[in-house]
């Protein structure tokens, strides 16, 4: 396994939640 | 008296119209004043007065290319200079911030920030998941899976747990290394190893490797 491919992979989708998070709290 | 000064930055920084509830900031100051030791509010007052001494230290007294990390009140900083310099950065901080108690641990031996290992091989910092030996220790264990694991089925925590493996380890090593403590734990808990082959497939499907 691209041990480096998959924590880049992990970052973007750890970026994407905390950017989904922070679009909720600003909507409510 | 510190910690109010951060407060009132904080309050004016972050309050665009300076109301809470409709109490100006200054209320707000008097209310607290004299009455936050031990109350609620101590905790966040603590947290607030060291977001700013956070910036100091990065920005005046760590090197753009050390690491430093809090988490409550424990801080974690890597020092690639001299031993003499680390001291004297620890006095210029102790001098800067006499109302804040220092203990100071090295990582000579690997050591716990949270739940993240530290450690470093002839100076070069690795970091992986921390298990708390407790967790191994079969008298307490039925009491703790059910603290780790409450209404959760094993699907998501091999997820969680997968997840946490990669964010936390430094390469690939250590990474491989706690898939292996994954299994084990999995296996320790009376669940098959096809269980925990099937789970890493599809996590890495996932994420497209």
């Amino acid at each position: 396994v691209n041990y480096e491919k998959l924590r880049k992979h992990v970052s973007i989708y750890d970026k994407n939640r905390a950017a989904a998070k922070k679009e909720r709290s600003e909507n409510s | 008296g510190e910690a109010i000064n951060a407060l009132e930055n904080f309050l004016n920084t972050y309050i665009p119209d300076h109301l809470i509830l409709g109490m100006t900031i200054d209320t707000i100051l008097q209310l607290i004043r004299g009455s936050a030791s031990g109350s609620p509010l101590t905790i966040p007052l603590v947290y607030i007065y060291f977001f700013y001494t956070d910036q100091i230290i990065m920005n005046d007294l760590i090197d753009k290319n050390e690491l430093f990390v809090r988490y409550r009140d424990e801080a974690f900083i890597t020092w690639n200079h001299s031993e003499q310099q680390l001291s004297s950065l620890f006095s210029i901080a102790k001098s800067r911030f006499p109302e804040v108690k220092w203990h100071i641990s090295s990582i000579d031996y690997p050591i716990h920030f949270v739940d993240i290992k530290v450690g470093h091989n002839t100076g070069h910092l690795f970091t992986g998941v921390y298990h708390q030996e407790m967790f191994y220790n079969d008298f307490l264990s039925s009491e703790l899976n059910q603290l780790q694991n409450p209404n959760e089925n094993i699907w998501n925590w091999l997820r969680k747990a997968l997840l946490k493996a990669v964010r936390y380890c430094c390469d690939s090593v250590m990474f491989h290394s706690e898939t292996g403590e994954i299994q084990r734990e999995l296996l320790r808990r009376g669940h098959s190893e096809h269980i925990f082959d099937e789970a890493l497939d599809e996590f890495y499907e996932d994420f497209g490797v």
